[in-house]
C-alpha cells in the first residue's frame, strides 16, 4: 500500500518539483514503485521527467482532465516515464483554468483524495508536487497525503514562511485530514560557503528540531541543468552532489517508514 | 503621475520580491517617490522593508484591509519605511482569507485599480509585488498597471514558464487592462561562472528581444542576506554587485520613461 507525501511549501522556488523529481527517481532506482502526480499548472514536474505536456493535453490525459473525469476510469491518466519504476499524471497549463467549484458532490478538497483511493494498492509511494500557494489544489494535496515533506531554502525568505505553511497543515489537518503528518522539512540549495544558509539551517533545526531530516540538499548546478534535459539528477551525473544527497534523501524517508 | 508597474511571474522563486524592494528603494535614492504595495500573502516585501507585519495587522492597515474597505480613505494604508521617499501599503497572513467574491459591485479583478486612481498622484513609481500564481491578486495587479516587470531567473524552469506568462499578460490586457505594456524582461541570478545561465540569457534575448533589459542581476549573497535586516541593498553594502545592477536598472527604467 502506497504512502502518500504532498511536496509543498507556499514560499516559491525552494526546491519543491527538484525534490519530487529526484526523490522519486532515487526511490524507483532502489526498486520501490514510485507515481509521482503534478498538481501545479506550471507543469514543472512533467517537463523535468522529459514528458512532453503538450502530447498529454492532446490525449486529455493531464491532471485537469483526471479532476473532471466523472466515469472514474483512472488508469489512462498514469503514464509511465522512461525510468524504471518512475510514472507520472502529468499536468499542463489548462489546470489554471480548473474551477473546482463545480466538479459535482464532492467536496472540492477531497477530489484527489478519492482519486488515489483508487490507484494507491499499485504504488510503493505516491510524490504529489505542489504549486506554490496555498489555494485548494495545494489543498487537495494535502488531503489526499499522509504527510508532507516541506522543502526550505536555506535562505531568510523560506525560513520566515515556516511558520504560515505549518498553520495550514494544522488547519487542513483539522478540517479536512485527522491523519495528516509532518514527513520532514528538508533544507536545500545549502551553500557550505555561506553564513546564511548555516544560520538558516540552526534556526530550522531550533524550532522544529525532530521533524528535520539529517539530509541537507547542497546547491549544486547540475541539480539545475538536468531538467533542460528531461532527466533526474541520479540519471543525469551519477557522481554529482545532488545525486548523494538524494539517495540519503531516500534512505532516510525509508527508514522513516 | 505615477507609472505603476507590477512585479511579476508566475515561477516561484525568481526574484519578484528583490527586484521590487531594490529597484524601488534604488528609485527613492535617486529622489523618486515610490510607493510599494504587497500583494502577495507571504508579505516578503513588506518584511524586507523591515516592517512589522504584525503591527500592520492589529492598526488593520493591511492590503487586506484596504481591498474592505468601503469607506475609501486609503491614506491610512500608506506607510513610511525607514527609508527616504520609500512607502508602502504591507501585508500579511491574512490576505490568505480574502475572499474577493463578496466585495460588493466592483468587479473582482479592478479593486486594486479603482484604489490606485486615487493616491497615485503623490507618487513618480508605484511599485506591486505579486504572489507565485496567476491568482485573482495577481490579476489585479497586471488590472492596476500600466506595465509589467517580469524577472526571470536564469534557470530552465523560469524559462519555460515565459509562456505561460506572456499569454495571462495578453489576456488580461484583452479583457481587462487593453493599455497594459511589458516595462521589461529582467535576468535575475545570473551565475557568470556557468553555462545555464548565459544560455537561459541566449534564449530569452532570442524569443523576447526588444524587452529584455540590458542589466542583468548577479548573484549575489548580500541580496539574500540583506532581507534578514529589513534593509534594502544600496543601504545595507553600497558596493556590493547586487547595488550596482539595481542601479544600472533603475537607470534603464528612468530612461525607458
Ligand atoms: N540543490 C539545488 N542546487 C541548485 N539548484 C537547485 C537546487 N534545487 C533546486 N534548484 C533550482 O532552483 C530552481 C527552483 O527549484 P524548483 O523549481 O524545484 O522549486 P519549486 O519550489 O518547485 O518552485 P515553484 O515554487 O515555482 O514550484 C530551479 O531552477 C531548480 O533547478
Ligand atoms: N540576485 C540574487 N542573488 C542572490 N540571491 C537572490 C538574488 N535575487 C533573489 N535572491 C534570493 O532568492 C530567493 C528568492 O527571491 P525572491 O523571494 O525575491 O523571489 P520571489 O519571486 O519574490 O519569490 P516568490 O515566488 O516566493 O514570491 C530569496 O531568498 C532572495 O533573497
Ligand atoms: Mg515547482
Ligand atoms: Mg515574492
Amino acid at each position: 500500500m502506497a504512502k502518500v507525501i504532498a511536496v509543498t511549501n507556499q514560499k516559491g522556488g525552494v526546491g519543491k518539483t527538484t525534490t519530487t523529481i529526484n526523490l522519486g527517481s532515487t526511490l524507483s532506482a532502489f526498486g520501490k514503485k514510485v507515481l509521482i502526480i503534478d498538481i501545479d499548472s506550471q507543469g514543472n514536474a512533467t517537463q523535468g521527467l522529459g514528458v512532453d505536456k503538450l502530447m498529454l493535453e492532446k490525449k486529455k490525459i493531464t491532471t485537469y482532465d483526471l479532476f473532471l473525469d466523472d466515469k472514474k476510469e483512472y488508469d489512462k491518466y498514469i503514464y509511465k516515464t522512461s525510468f524504471d519504476n518512475l510514472y507520472i499524471i502529468g499536468s499542463s497549463q489548462n489546470l489554471v483554468g480548473l474551477d473546482l467549484d463545480y466538479i459535482g458532490d464532492m467536496q472540492k478538497e477531497k477530489i484527489l483524495k478519492s482519486i488515489i483511493k483508487k490507484i494507491k494498492k499499485d504504488y510503493d509511494y505516491i510524490l504529489i508536487d505542489c504549486p506554490p500557494s496555498l489555494n485548494t489544489m495545494t489543498l487537495n494535496g494535502m488531503t489526499a497525503a499522509d504527510s508532507v515533506l516541506i522543502p526550505v531554502q536555506s535562505e531568510f525568505y523560506a525560513l520566515e514562511g515556516m511558520t504560515q505553511l505549518l498553520n495550514s497543515v494544522q488547519l487542513c489537518k483539522k478540517h479536512l485530514n485527522p491523519k495528516l503528518k509532518i514527513e520532514g522539512i528538508l533544507i536545500t540549495m545549502y551553500s557550505s560557503n555561506t553564513n546564511l544558509s548555516e544560520s538558516v539551517r540552526q534556526e530550522v533545526k531550533k524550532y522544529f528540531g525532530k521533524y528535520v531530516y539529517k539530509t541537507v540538499i547542497r546547491r549544486n548546478i547540475a541539480i539545475a541543468e538536468a531538467p533542460s534535459y528531461g532527466i533526474p539528477i541520479n540519471y543525469y551525473d551519477k557522481n554529482a552532489y545532488g545525486t548523494f544527497d538524494y539517495k540519503k534523501l531516500a534512505r532516510e524517508v525509508i527508514e522513516n517508514e
